[in-house]
C-alpha cells in the first residue's frame, strides 16, 4: 500500500 | 476528508473570525493573550514549512496561508495598533509562555517521526499547539468575567479539538494504515485542557448567564 505522503492535516 | 475533519477546520476558521471581529469591532483585545497569540504564530511557521515541499490539495494549501497570516494579523494588531494595545491586559498575561516553547523544541527532538528539519519542526509545532492555549485559559481565569466575544472564541478553538479527535477516530475506523500517535496522542492532551472552560461555558449557557470561571 502507498506509504501517507507528508501531513494532511492543517 | 471526512465531515469532521472538515467541521474542525470550519470551527478554527470560525474562532479566528471571532477574534479578528472582536478586535476589529470593538477596537479592543482585552482579555486575549498576546502570548497564546504569538505561540500560534511559531505553531503555524514551524508546522506548515512544507508549503513550498508537500502539495496535498488547494484547500490545504489556502487554509494554511489563512492560518499563518491571520495569527500574524491578531499579533500585529496587539503589538502595534495604537487603540488597540492600549487595550491589552498586559498584567494578566505573565504566563512563563517561552518554557512552552523550549519543552516542545525538545520534546520533538526526543520523539518525532522521522530525523529530518522538516519533521522535528512538524513534531515541535504539534507539541507547541497541545500546550498554546494556556496562556488564555490563565488569562480567563484570573480574569474571572469573560466577555461574549472571548468566550465565544475560546469555545470554537475547544470544538476544533474536539472535531479532530471525532476525525481520528473515524479515520481509524476507515483507513487501514491509520497510526499517528504523535498527533493523536498531543491532540487528546491539547482538547482535555479544555475541559474545565467547556463545563462552565455549558452552564452558562444553560442557566443563560453570563460566562463567569471561579477563581
Amino acid at each position: 500500500l502507498p506509504q501517507e505522503q507528508g501531513h494532511d492535516e492543517l | 476528508m471526512n465531515i469532521f475533519r472538515f467541521a474542525g477546520d470550519m470551527t478554527h476558521l470560525i474562532s479566528i473570525v471571532v477574534l479578528l471581529l472582536k478586535i476589529y469591532a470593538t477596537k479592543s483585545c482585552s482579555g486575549i493573550s498576546l502570548k497564546t497569540q504569538e505561540l500560534y504564530v511559531i505553531v503555524f511557521l514551524a508546522r506548515y514549512l512544507d508549503l513550498f515541499t508537500d502539495f496535498i490539495s488547494v484547500y490545504n494549501t489556502v487554509m494554511k496561508l489563512v492560518f499563518i497570516g491571520s495569527s500574524l494579523a491578531i499579533v500585529w494588531c496587539m503589538r502595534m495598533h495604537r487603540a488597540v494595545k492600549r487595550t491589552y491586559d498586559k498584567e494578566l498575561d505573565t504566563f512563563r509562555h517561552y518554557f512552552l516553547v523550549l519543552g516542545s523544541f525538545v520534546l520533538a527532538l526526543l520523539l518525532h517521526e522521522k530525523f529530518t528539519f522538516q519533521e522535528i519542526f512538524w513534531a515541535f509545532s504539534i507539541y507547541l499547539e497541545a500546550v498554546a492555549i494556556l496562556p488564555q485559559l490563565v488569562m480567563l481565569q484570573r480574569s474571572g468575567n469573560v466577555d461574549n466575544l472571548t468566550g465565544q472564541y475560546v469555545f470554537f478553538l475547544g470544538a476544533y479539538r474536539a472535531f479532530y479527535i471525532l476525525n481520528w477516530i473515524y479515520r481509524f475506523f476507515t483507513e487501514p494504515h491509520f497510526s499517528r500517535w504523535i498527533a493523536c496522542l498531543s491532540g487528546l492532551v491539547q482538547t482535555a485542557f479544555y475541559a474545565d472552560f467547556f463545563y462552565y461555558y455549558f452552564i452558562s449557557w444553560k442557566n443563560n448567564a453570563k460566562l463567569q470561571l471561579p477563581a
